[in-house]
């Protein structure tokens, strides 16, 4: 049987609010090692990578791989009847075809158990090669959040470029165009704020606003994000969830014709 | 102009 216990529900609220526009349904892999999540949009523009792991969990126990397929909008619905502080701990038998849902308050005077029909999922795993990337980029996650949001309301395209101590986010649109600057700032005092670029080449790409809003839907989850960029690849776009793992996006860049 | 690429593209399945 697989059964986690997640003493901050919080998390898993917000990583399935992150998710759930971008993604409609998909398989959550269980195994020894923790739970994760690997899924494209439909237009396989963007990828969703989850990753909790086991030690991340107060409690966590899954005695043979499993693959459940949740219908994310469904899994949203009975995750927003969990209060912010509550425990959640998923729960599943064995080639059961539910999971379940408890939820405990902190004086657990209150617990609640909802079940999700699981369902079939074919889904496509891409091999995402580790490499090294040109350029490594960590700003505040809600700076991160209002530039793309800022952004769309000129254009549909961003242009991100990395140089050695600042990135710029420009686009065009039909009513003008719009240039955002961030310059290294690694102040010491105020680590949440800090923005830190570290680069092996300067980098320039064009990715499409309408998904960078989209992932930015995670930042809750973390103080930054991390945008990892080489020439002519796709974007990595990672928050990381302290202690218990990270969720990341990638996206596809625009291809000059 | 520029075209939007596809992830399927860029990495191969696992």
């Amino acid at each position: 049987m697989f059964e986690a216990r997640l003493a901050q529900g919080a998390l898993l609220k917000k990583v399935v609010e992150a998710i759930k526009d971008l993604i409609e349904d998909a398989n959550f892999d269980c195994n020894s090692s923790g739970f994760s999540l690997q899924a494209m949009d439909s237009s396989h523009v963007s990828l969703v990578a989850l990753s909790l792991r086991a030690d991340g969990f107060e409690h966590y126990r899954c005695d043979r791989n499993v693959s459940m397929g949740m219908k994310l909008a469904s899994l949203s619905k009975i995750l927003k009847c969990a209060n912010g502080d509550d425990a959640i701990t998923m729960k599943s038998e064995d080639n059961g075809d539910t999971i379940t849902f408890m939820f405990e308050s902190p004086e657990q005077e209150r617990l609640s158990e909802f079940d999700l029909k699981l369902m079939d999922i074919d889904s496509e795993h891409l091999g995402i090669p580790d490499n090294e990337y040109d350029a490594t980029v960590k700003l505040p996650a809600a700076e991160f959040q209002r530039i793309v949001k800022d952004l769309s309301t000129i254009g549909d395209t961003v242009e991100i470029s990395v140089t050695k101590d600042a990135v710029k986010f420009g686009t065009t649109g039909d009513i003008g165009n719009a240039n955002i600057m961030c310059r290294q700032n690694k102040a010491a005092d105020k680590p949440d704020e800090s923005t830190e670029i570290d680069i092996n080449e300067a980098v320039s790409l064009t990715f499409a606003l309408r998904y960078l809003n989209s992932f930015a839907k995670a930042t809750p989850l973390s103080t930054h994000a991390v945008l990892k960029l080489s020439k002519e690849l796709p974007i990595l776009v990672e928050y990381h969830i302290p202690e218990v793992g990270r969720l990341a996006f990638y996206l596809a860049p625009k291809i000059e014709d | 102009k520029s075209n939007q690429g596809r992830l399927d593209s860029f990495f191969g399945p696992s």
